[in-house]
């Protein structure tokens, strides 16, 4: 072992430590309980004791950073340099830094704990089992309010044992708003977010309003990373979106392509050609617990051992065992003598990973920390659609009273229906309902649209599914949203589609072969490439020349079971697209024909 | 059947927000050496003996064997992740 220049130490046994900030990689409480654990090592073996400060002037400043962040010494990016930190003395001496450009772990991948729901706080089980389809990640099929969730045991549709993964609409990390969750949308410096944001920062670190208005409140908070989030690159937190361009080819998973050290990357866009915004997917990441022990040993004035079995040798090294070897214990017994009371005191919380040996099977015993009022838990367990895929069935319904407006029944005008994921929707003022394809079922809601789609307004005017792609297309006035899964790209304004400034709403489409889409604005409409998101042409077609025996000027233009729908008032004009000729073939009632209304 | 474009090798591109990494094993072991307190800044241009001085020095410390020669098993240490702090000196 090796002490620093001069045997530099803290004269007093009551270690004082704070921890300044989080990792969005990992849950305040796994961090909080790697941190105790590691200082329970030292005290194990020393007289020192550690006492963790809220507030206020502590021996052991902890931070989380990244690149340069402050003292002169900067990180590297992912890889390479993972934390330092200085021997014992005033200010910034005994602190210890985390390069946040890592991906922190307990050494053996994303550690995914769970809140709320019924397990108790247990991490996810990865892979699940819901409604016979095996999961590797957090999802929130089964919900409609967008909260992603995992099961903790190997089979949801057997233990029924479910908790809720890191997500911004669940909590958020460290700022001033107690955890709370992300609002959406916020305002600030006068421009809406409808997702967390690295704007108005300089350190990368992705955040969000805890109220709608962070430039009146000033309450905010920073977003956790999804277990699907990428880490590095240029969008710390993203999800990878596949299948992404990169060099005008399809990538449908993570590649090292492009790269020289074989690290596997993915876009966050659907074109890194286009956008350039990446990071890299997922590893076994850095065990926080490790490095933090290590960085610790600096901090109470311990430098690198020669020894490579040492927890002080200079390089990481995963290992699962007790972590302190001989010569960590005499190095640090050199500095401060041997521990003379008999029982080593406990960390101060029971640790996550016992031993260190177990990740998934740990149960921890902290409880959940409150994040705000007990009605905004999440409590209904996630819950199978009825039939069809498991990825398009939310089935979680608001829980207001009903009112008149939840009656799909009574609903004359809708403002979008659309075809997704094989079942009807119907759009109205925020709220949604969906019909089963082939079912003479009444439909299923209301659900709230930002429930499911966080990004769009109330209104919508228009949406449809890409049979290809499988995004969803959403319109609102002269702005469109394109989900992939969760994540969304806009809102984009119309022109940005090739079409005129003047077109003032897309009042429908109908998704044709080919991944062309068209693209109605009242009485004419646009072929739409899908994948060029471009209209062919700027100059419209005329809605009566290819579609002879539709009304006028209809509000709503959809495509289901593959035919065109065309709505006016109540009523819908159903056109059959088959062999080039396009011929009304029913004329119908919206409530009754499509929702099977009484 | 159409002939594909004679490969050229794998492309590498450099990726955005993400410092140059193209040094060769040399310059990436100067600043190695030199970030890591092996040896103080700019000393190593001016004779090739104070390089191999300074991979012996990291040689002992890394407990790899000691061969003064920047070798594979050298670089692959160097390249490992690792902590911040010097090993030698403040």
């Amino acid at each position: 072992f090796q002490t620093f220049e001069g045997e530099l130490k803290w004269k007093h046994r009551n270690i004082t430590y704070r921890i300044q900030n989080h990792s969005p990689d990992l849950s305040p409480e796994v961090t909080d309980d790697a941190f105790a654990r590691a200082f329970a090592l030292w005290s194990s073996v020393t007289p020192l004791t550690f006492t963790r400060l809220e507030s206020g002037d502590a021996d052991i400043l902890i931070q989380f950073g990244t690149q340069e962040h402050g003292d002169g010494y900067p990180f590297d990016g992912k890889h390479g340099l993972l934390a330092h930190a200085f021997p014992p003395g005033k200010g910034i001496q005994g602190d210890a830094h985390f390069d946040d450009d890592e991906f922190w772990t307990l050494g053996k991948g994303a550690v995914v704990q769970t809140r709320f729901g019924n397990a108790e706080g247990a991490p996810c089980h990865f892979p699940f089992i819901f409604e016979g389809s095996s999961y590797s990640s957090c999802t929130t099929d089964g919900r409609s309010d967008g909260l992603p969730w995992c099961s903790t045991t190997a089979n949801y549709d057997t233990d029924h044992l479910y908790g809720f993964c890191p997500s911004e609409l669940l909590y958020t990390l460290d700022g001033n708003a107690n955890g709370e969750p992300c609002v959406f949308p916020f305002t600030f410096e006068g421009r809406s977010y409808t997702a967390c944001t690295t704007d108005g920062r300089s350190d990368g670190y992705r955040w969000c309003a805890t109220t709608a208005n962070y430039d009146k409140d000033k309450l905010y908070g920073f977003c956790p990373n999804r277990d699907t989030a990428v880490t590095g690159g240029n969008s710390q937190g993203e999800p990878c979106v596949f299948p992404f361009t990169f060099l005008n080819r399809e990538y449908s998973a993570c590649t090292s392509d492009g790269r020289t050290d074989g690290n596997l990357w993915c876009a966050t866009t659907d074109n890194f050609d286009r956008d350039h915004k990446w990071g890299f997917c997922q590893d076994p990441g850095y065990s926080l617990f490790l490095v933090a022990a290590h960085e610790f040993g600096h901090a109470l004035g311990l430098d690198h051992s020669s020894v490579p079995e040492a927890l002080m040798f200079p390089m990481y090294r995963f290992i699962e065992g007790p972590p302190l070897h001989p010569d960590d214990v005499k190095g640090i017994q050199h500095l401060y003598g041997p521990r003379t009371e008999p029982d080593p005191k406990p960390p101060t919380s029971a640790p996550l990973e016992p031993d260190s040996t177990t990740q998934s099977n740990a149960c921890p015993t902290l409880p959940p920390r409150p994040t705000g009022p007990p009605t905004d838990r999440p409590s209904a367990p996630p819950t199978a659609g009825p039939t069809g895929p498991p990825t398009a069935n939310p089935s979680v319904l608001p829980t207001e009273p009903l009112d008149p407006a939840d009656d799909v029944c009574g609903i004359q005008i809708f403002d979008a229906i659309a075809e997704i994921q094989g079942q009807l929707h119907f759009f109205k003022d925020g709220r949604y309902w969906r019909v089963q394809q082939g079912s003479k079922a009444r439909a299923q809601g209301p659900f709230f649209i930002a429930s499911t789609w966080s990004a769009l307004p109330r209104k919508l005017d228009t949406a449809f599914q890409d049979p290809l792609t499988k995004k969803v297309f959403f319109f609102s006035g002269q702005q469109v949203w394109v989900y992939t899964g969760q994540s969304v790209l806009g809102p984009r304004r119309l022109e940005k589609l090739g079409l005129d400034p003047k077109v003032r709403s897309i009042t429908g489409a109908i998704q044709h072969n080919g991944g062309k889409v068209l693209l109605f604005s009242h009485n004419q409409f646009w072929r739409l490439d899908v994948k060029k998101q471009k209209v062919d042409r700027s100059e419209p077609y005329s809605v009566e020349g290819m579609f002879p025996g539709v009304p006028e000027d209809t509000h709503d233009v959809f495509l289901y079971q593959g035919k065109a729908y065309f709505c006016q008032d109540h009523f819908f004009w159903r056109v059959s697209l088959h062999n080039q000729v396009n011929k009304v073939d029913q004329v119908g009632y919206v409530t009754y024909d499509l929702l099977h209304c009484p | 059947a159409p002939r594909g474009r004679p490969s050229a090798g794998p492309i590498v591109i450099q990726f955005p927000g993400e410092k140059t990494n193209n040094l060769t094993n040399q310059q990436f072991a100067e600043e190695y050496l030199n970030r890591y307190g092996y040896v103080p800044a700019g000393l190593l241009h001016r004779d090739g003996s104070s390089l191999k001085h300074a991979l012996r020095k990291l040689q002992r410390q890394l407990a790899l064997p000691v061969t003064g020669e920047l070798d594979s098993a050298t670089i692959a240490a160097m390249r490992a992740p690792r902590c911040g702090v010097p090993d030698v000196g403040r």
